[in-house]
């Protein structure tokens, strides 16, 4: 799977992700990545969040809509509310990463395996990484 | 002005050189930076948020590493099933496809669902068909086949239910 999330110079967000799903899938399985608020979600009023993982526990914590709403109801930060959907996967059993952005150019990421192919570029700097120690 | 920022993935994965071949890493960490490049050019001219997200996922959907367009994981079935979306956080504007086999761009079909309709969810060979009809390349699936995957896809099946469905990122 793969995602990309963006800020604008006029702070509007945008969000999209694409996969291949998961190694030897049947039945006609869909993961989280296509699944609007699940795996992928954009909300000026909030972020835009991109989501890899274990997409049935994405589908059912509905985790990209999720963070948004943390953000626009509970009041969370961009970092506050990623971590907190983490962790709320992994509490009914799922892993992965999020990456997101904020109107105000505020950039998450986070991720509960062993790795994530992760960048981030702004004008003034930029990085690439894979293992969580990277 | 708002600072202009670009976040990407390449997936979350579970094994620390899940693919045999050493170079791996370093060719992914060059798709990442490609990835970067892309969507950080339209950034900084000033261009918008979801032009960029479709580049840099553009550029990751044709880079053999990851999965997702070409060189993707392969089905039980050994053939490639993509599927992708888009959103514009402007008004929650959204296109989003599932199942497609020989589409080339699966987010630039999600993305000519979102402007132009009529639905924002298409799966299967029918979303194909439409992509087709819209102008959309299509390629053969082996297009999106590799040995690679193969290989993974056979390390799969022989693990039966012990298969760690993420382990390849």
């Amino acid at each position: 799977t793969i995602g990309a999330v963006a800020v604008d110079t006029h702070g509007h967000v945008a969000a999209a992700t694409s996969t291949g799903g998961i190694t030897a899938k049947r039945w006609g399985r869909i993961g989280d990545s296509p699944l609007i608020g699940a795996g992928t979600y954009a909300d000026d009023r909030a972020a835009a969040v991109s989501a890899t993982g274990s997409g049935e526990y994405f589908i059912r914590a509905v985790a990209a809509h999720e963070l948004a709403a943390r953000m626009r109801l509970g009041g969370e930060t961009l970092q506050q509310a990623l971590d907190g959907v983490l962790a709320d996967l992994e509490g009914i059993g799922g892993k992965g990463g999020l990456i997101a952005v904020a109107p105000d150019g505020e950039a998450a990421w986070g991720f509960t395996t062993p790795a994530m192919y992760r960048g981030m570029a702004s004008a003034d700097d930029r990085c690439v990484a894979i293992y969580a120690e990277d | 002005m708002t600072k202009w920022r670009i976040v990407i993935h390449g997936g979350a994965g579970s094994e620390r050189i899940a693919h045999h071949d050493p170079t791996h890493e370093a060719r992914a960490l060059a798709g990442l930076n490609a990835a970067l490049d892309a969507g950080a050019a339209i950034l900084a001219d000033g261009g918008s948020a979801v032009d960029a997200v479709e580049a840099a996922a553009r550029v990751l959907e044709e880079d053999p590493c990851f999965n997702a367009g070409r060189g993707s994981v392969l089905t039980e079935d050994g053939v490639v099933e993509l599927d992708a979306a888009i959103m514009d956080g402007r008004d929650r504007r959204a296109g989003a496809v599932a199942g497609l086999r020989t589409t080339r761009a699966p987010v630039t079909l999600a993305r000519r669902l979102m402007e132009q309709g009529p639905h924002v969810f298409l799966a299967g060979v029918a979303a194909d068909r439409f992509a087709a009809k819209a102008g959309i390349e299509q390629v053969g699936n082996d297009f999106f086949v590799l040995p690679e995957r193969r290989r993974q896809l056979e390390e799969a099946l022989a693990a039966g239910n012990d298969a760690d469905p993420i382990k390849y990122g």
